[in-house]
Formats: C-alpha cells, structure tokens, sequence
C-alpha cells in the first residue's frame, strides 16, 4: 500500500492537469507524460477524466488508446495493435513491462521465468533477473523471491493494477466468501466455547456426585 | 507531554532519596512503569538467551510509589538452565557503565535488576529472594524484575512480573495466593515457593513520541510477524524441554511409589500417599496444561488456515 | 475510489496465502503431533 501512498499525489497532479488542458496536442503530451513517469503504476483516475474523451475521433485518438493499454493491457496487447499506436520511448517501454509483470502476478504466486521471458521480450535470466530487482522490487510494485533453482519468481505481494468494470464482480465474490467464510468461523468459535462451557458444568457436576460418594462411603465405613 | 516523563529531575530524586519513605513502609512501591525501549531491550535479550537464564540492570527514576524504568542493559554474566548470579566481572562491569553514563550525561541511575526464567513463569526463586533482599538493603530504591521469554511468545504477549521483597522477618498482613507454577526438576531445590516474602507490582509501559512514530512504521510488520508466527514452531525445543521435565517427574513419583508400596508394609503412612497424590496431582497438572497450549497453538493454526488458506479467488 | 480498488484488489491476490503441497505437509505434521501429545496427556491424566 506504500506504493498507492506514493502514486497518490501523482495521480491527483495529473488528473488536476487533464482537467484543465484545452488543447487536444496538450492532452496528448500529457497522457505521453504519464505513461512515462517511473513512480506512476495507476492510469483509471486520469481515464476517468471527462476532458479526455475530446481527443476520440481526432489524430490523436490513438494516445487515448494507448493510456487504456497503460491501464489494463501488457506488453502482448501492444504488440498485437502497435500498428494503431503511437510509438513507445524507452520509460513507456520499461513501465508496460512493470505493468505486465504485475498482471501476471495478478493470476499466480509462481511466475516462472518461460513465461515472463516471452511476455517480456527478454533473451536471457541475467537481464529478467537484473529488470525485476532494479524495476520491479526497488519500485515497490512487487516483493518476492527469485528461484533460480526452479527458475521462477515467487510473488509474496504486487501492487494492484487498475480494475476493468467486469472485474468488479469477481471481487465482490471474492470478498462475500471471505465475509461467509469468517462469519461461519466465529459462529463455530462460539459453538465451541459454548460446548466448553457445557462440558466443564458437566464435569463439575459430576466431580461433585464423585465426592459425595466418596463421603457418603466414608460416613457409611465410620 | 508524553515525552515529559523523559525529563529527569536531578534535585528531586536527591530529596526523594534522602526522605526514604520506603524505609517506613515495607510496602512503599507499588507501581512500575517501564519504557517500551526498556521492554523491547529485556525482552530481546532474554529471548536471546534461549533456554539459559540471562540477567541485566535497568536504569531510572522514582515518581511517588512508583518506579519508572527508563533504560535497560545486559550483564555480561554466565547463565544456566537455572540460576543466573552477577560475578565479580559483573560488578566491575556495573561500576563501569554507572560511571561512563554519567559522563555520557546520563543521569538515571540504576532502579534495578532483570533475569530470565525460561519457560517456568515470572516470580522470584529462593536465590532472587536473598539476592533482592541483599540490593534493597544497600541500594534502594531497587526492583526486581522478571521475565519469561518462552511463555512470552506462546502468550502473545510479554511474560513479565516486577516484584520487591520484604524486610528479613516481616510478616506481611494478608497471605498472598502462590500462584501455582509449574517447577522444571532441575529447579526445584532452589525454588520452594517464596511468595511469603516478596509482592508483586502493578506493572504499566510508556513510549515517547519517536517510539510511538517508529512502532507505526513496523506496524504491517508486526501485524504479519503475529499472523505468520505459531508457538507451536517457536516453542518446540521449549516444549520438548517441558516434556522429557514431565517424564523425569514421573520416574520419580514411580520409584517414591515403589519405595512406598515396599515401605507400606512396615508403616502405613497416609501422610506419604497425600504427598505422593499431590505430586502426581501436580504432574497430571502440568501435562494438562503442556497440552492445553499445544492445543491452543493448533487451535490458532486451524482458524488462519481457514481464514487465509480457504478463500479462492 | 480507484486507489481502495486497486488495494482491496492487490490484498485479495494474496488468499489464498498458503496453498503449495509443503504447506499442507508440514501443517498435517503439527496437526498429528498435537494430537498425539493430547493423547499422550490423557494417559498420563489415567
């Protein structure tokens, strides 16, 4: 969550900026600017903005296109479409690989290095490795451990990306079963307590009956 | 204002130590109040010490009836399983650090001295009784504080008493309770219950404004350390311990049985068969109460799993 | 709020946070040692 704290200023400068630009060229420059920032992993806020759709249908249409893709694609989906993209620098470059590698870590723990080599367009381990220590752990996107045993790289904690609409319903399934799941471990806790609680009146009661035969047999022995 | 308690008032705490108000009550001190930088240091350095027994000074202040602890630090004295005692390198190492404080500008003196009681709970021994009784004559004000680091971790939270002893020969007014405790064998000829002669003091902690800053930062931290940490892994060798105790402990109460069985024949001694009762009274006790936390640590265990480990995406 | 979504989204990736085979070894194996060590104190309470 320290990256959100991070990105959270950022974030708020850009929306303020693609609030208030008039030109279509200026909001162009913009999106190119987020896209590029190193420290910004979050693009639905300055998606959002209504000035923005003013660029739909203009020669610069395709740089809204592109901010969608900073904000839910990855490196495959610009391959797949770059004939209708604009051109990435080399910041745009490295911050769509961050982003990838954080929507693979959205679906598995385990990202084996095959895969993300070939999302990544890496050639060898070395540069895989050196990308996700220095742009990937040193940014505080993901925290995990490199396997090079098993050549893979456990995720322990990424940052989240921006979430597609449909999205949405998986989530709050996700979060119903965990509300269910503890709200039938606490009904249970309570069973149980009130079970002790039953169990222990019991065993009193039945260490008292012990120890009145035991009286009772003492005063009939007297 | 939280911090004004850091503030040390050297012309009071002479005139407090000139009154000595403690010298007509036995029961003067009541209160403690120990810094969590002094807290976190006994703690880390009794957990260090793994099953031996470690000991250490803490430096501080009087406030009325109540003992504030400011700082801690280790003695760089031999334990074991135990007994822990200052030797004569601990003295010289004690007189050395009071005076290097001063010079450093420190001017807490010492209030008193910690020790370790790994995994047999938080009270004075016959040997803490002497050796507390000796401090309060000569260096009052002066606190006994102990702590036990295994059951710290299994309680989740800090295993820690803080007592004084009475003078030689008073009788305090009301009988405390002792608290039964469960006494490793190989502690048992010098524990005898004590309680006669020493009580217990309200213990409460404080930070400063910067611990309070830093203990935030390490609060995720913290918060995935409770969660991801079992006593049932931390405490194995403890338990272990505890158990090869019981087993001894039973050894015994077998071969007293025999003997007694044999003996019985010659004089029948009811007497004998209470005591042996309430030995294996005490053993069933004990192995109860191993149990019990074992069964806690699985009980913890279980729910996470259920919590964290059962919902899918 | 986009920034909550984002951080409700990245914590529900951790659940399930324990799910490779070791875990539920090692978690059996401190199950059945509890269990045994109940058992044992029970005889040790006959």
């Amino acid at each position: 969550m320290d990256i959100e704290r991070k990105q959270a200023e950022i974030v708020d400068h850009f929306v303020k900026q693609a609030a208030v630009l008039d030109a279509e060229a200026s909001l162009a420059n913009l999106i190119a600017e987020a896209t590029s920032h190193p420290s910004l992993f979050a693009f639905s806020e300055i998606l959002s903005v209504p000035n923005l759709t003013k660029l739909e249908g203009t020669q610069f249409a395709s740089h809204l296109e592109l901010l969608r893709l900073f904000a839910y694609g990855a490196c495959s989906d610009y391959k797949s479409n770059s004939d209708r993209l604009p051109a990435l620098s080399a910041d745009q470059v490295r911050k769509l690989k961050q982003l990838t590698v954080l929507m693979l870590a959205e679906g598995n723990k385990v990202l084996p290095y095959d895969q993300l080599m070939q999302e990544l367009d890496v050639s060898n381990v070395r540069e895989l490795e050196d990308f996700l220590i220095n742009d990937c752990m040193y940014a505080g996107i993901v925290r995990g451990k490199l396997d090079q045993l098993r050549r893979c790289f456990e995720v322990q904690f990424a940052a989240g990306r921006d979430l597609r609409p449909e999205q949405l319903n998986n989530m709050i399934q996700t979060l119903e079963n965990w509300l269910g799941t503890s709200d039938n471990l606490l009904h249970t806790i309570q069973d149980k307590i009130k079970w002790a609680d039953a169990m222990s009146e019991e065993n009193k009661k039945h260490r008292k009956e012990i120890e009145e035969k035991v009286e009772d047999a003492k005063q009939s022995f007297k | 204002s939280s911090d004004g308690i850091y503030y040390y008032d050297e012309a009071a705490q002479t005139k407090f130590q000139h009154e000595k108000p403690w010298a007509h009550d036995p029961n003067y001190f009541r209160r403690v109040r120990i810094s969590a930088l002094a807290l976190l240091k006994m703690v880390v350095h009794a957990r260090s010490g793994g099953t031996i027994e470690v000991m250490g000074l803490m430096q501080g202040k009087t406030d009325g009836d109540t003992i504030v602890v400011m700082d801690a630090f280790a003695l760089p004295v031999e334990g074991t399983e135990t007994r822990v005692n200052a030797q004569a390198d601990a003295y010289e190492y004690m007189v050395d650090y009071s005076q290097a404080n001063k010079q450093a500008g420190r001017l807490e003196n010492v209030v008193g001295w910690y020790h370790s009681h790994p995994g047999y709970g938080c009270w004075l021994s016959g040997i803490d009784v002497s050796t507390q009784m000796l401090n309060q004559k000569y260096q009052e004000p002066f606190l006994a504080v102990v702590i036990d680091p295994t059951r710290t971790v299994s309680a989740g939270k800090v295993e820690i008493g803080a007592f004084r002893t009475y003078p030689e020969g008073y009788k305090p007014p009301d009988e405390p309770v002792s608290e039964y405790q469960t006494i490793p064998l190989n502690k048992i000829e010098d524990f005898g219950v004590h309680c006669k002669q020493y009580y217990s003091l309200d213990i409460t902690y404080f930070k400063s404004s910067l611990d309070s800053h830093l203990l935030d930062l390490l609060w995720n931290k913290y918060w995935v350390n409770t969660l991801s940490s079992s006593p049932l892994l931390g405490n194995r060798d403890y338990v272990a311990g505890q158990i090869s105790d019981l087993a001894e402990k039973l050894e015994q109460a077998e071969n007293q049985m025999a003997h007694t069985r044999f003996g019985s024949f010659l004089a029948p001694s009811s007497r004998k068969k209470e005591q042996e009762e309430s030995q294996l009274a005490k053993i069933t006790r004990d192995s109860a109460k191993i149990t019990v936390e074992q069964v806690h640590g699985l009980m913890s265990q279980v729910i996470k799993d259920f919590l964290f480990n059962s919902v899918r995406q | 709020d986009h920034s909550l979504l984002r951080q409700v989204s990245s914590l529900l990736r951790r659940l399930p946070a324990m799910e490779s085979e070791k875990f539920q070894d090692d978690f059996l194996m401190e199950y059945n040692d509890t269990l045994l060590m109940t058992y044992l104190a029970m005889f040790t309470n006959c």
